[in-house]
């Protein structure tokens, strides 16, 4: 038996928005912990991994670890079906082949239920160890889509240098190239306006534009994001979800020419 | 053109 109460429903419906065109289908999973997904886009190249902690819900019911493959479109038909002030529950029974979703508008008037149907994914999930990052760039999340979108018009890879300097993203392309630097800033009126680096070594690394618009996609989520850079390893671009957990894109590198 | 690498590459199956 499942039963987990969002009172802020939104959560969920800018979640699948933000997951969705990475990932067609991945298994949730439920445990004590909260309601939780890993997975990677069909090529490998990305991951994804999201976590709602259970302390986040208001009632959380998870009488047994379980997982339950999903296709993230269908998903988000139906949770698109909920209004952005309802209250989301998530309702499952042990060995059914479905799940509910119902929502309920803030003032009960109206109660709907979605009944979806699950599906069987084999899915391998990947251990992902603590890294110590050479660079940790947070940022406004809405400045670093928009730095996404202007560069993928230039060219399809960039390169995120972090130096003493600051944060620096390039692209190069057929009409020319670009380079956009962001410096530390944190004498801002509010905190969610700062750029703030910390930086243990310069690192610059290359990944594809495409994805990283693709990870922009969660930006309604958070009002920052956070960019952790290693020399051979995926980038992390985090978003935090107030109060909940987090939305994590993994992008492994390009490799230098 | 950079060749892409794989997460896999990266994380092992746990």
């Amino acid at each position: 038996m499942l039963e987990l109460r969002l009172v802020q429903g939104s959560l969920l419906k800018k979640v699948l928005e933000a997951i969705k065109d990475l990932v067609t289908d991945a298994n949730f999973d439920c445990s004590a912990t909260g309601f939780s997904l890993q997975a990677m886009d069909s090529s490998h190249v990305a991951l994804v991994a999201l976590l709602l902690r259970s302390e986040g819900f208001e009632h959380y019911r998870c009488d047994r670890n379980i997982s339950m493959g999903m296709n993230l479109n269908n998903m988000s038909k139906m949770l698109k079906c909920a209004g952005n002030d309802d209250i989301i529950t998530i309702k499952g029974d042990d060995g059914s082949d479905t799940i509910t979703f119902m929502f309920e508008s803030p003032t009960q008037d109206k109660i709907a239920d979605f009944e979806m149907k699950l599906m069987d994914i084999d899915s391998e999930h990947l251990g992902i160890p603590e890294a110590e990052y050479h660079a940790i760039v947070r940022m406004p999340s809405a400045e670093f889509s928009r730095i996404c979108k202007d560069l993928s018009s230039i060219g399809d890879t960039v390169v995120i240098s972090v130096t003493k300097e600051g944060v620096k993203f390039s692209t190069r392309g057929d009409i020319g190239a670009a380079n956009i630097v962001l410096r530390q800033n944190t004498t801002v009126d509010k905190p969610e306006e700062a750029t703030i680096i910390e930086m243990n070594e310069p690192v610059s690394l290359t990944f594809a534009l495409r994805y990283m618009n693709s990870f922009t996609k969660a930006t309604p989520l958070s009002s920052m994001v956070t960019i952790s850079l290693s020399s051979e390893l995926p980038v992390v671009v985090e978003y935090k979800i107030a109060e909940m957990g987090y939305v994590r894109f993994y992008l492994a590198p390009k490799i230098e020419e | 053109v950079n060749p892409q690498r794989q997460i896999t590459a990266f994380f092992s199956k746990s």
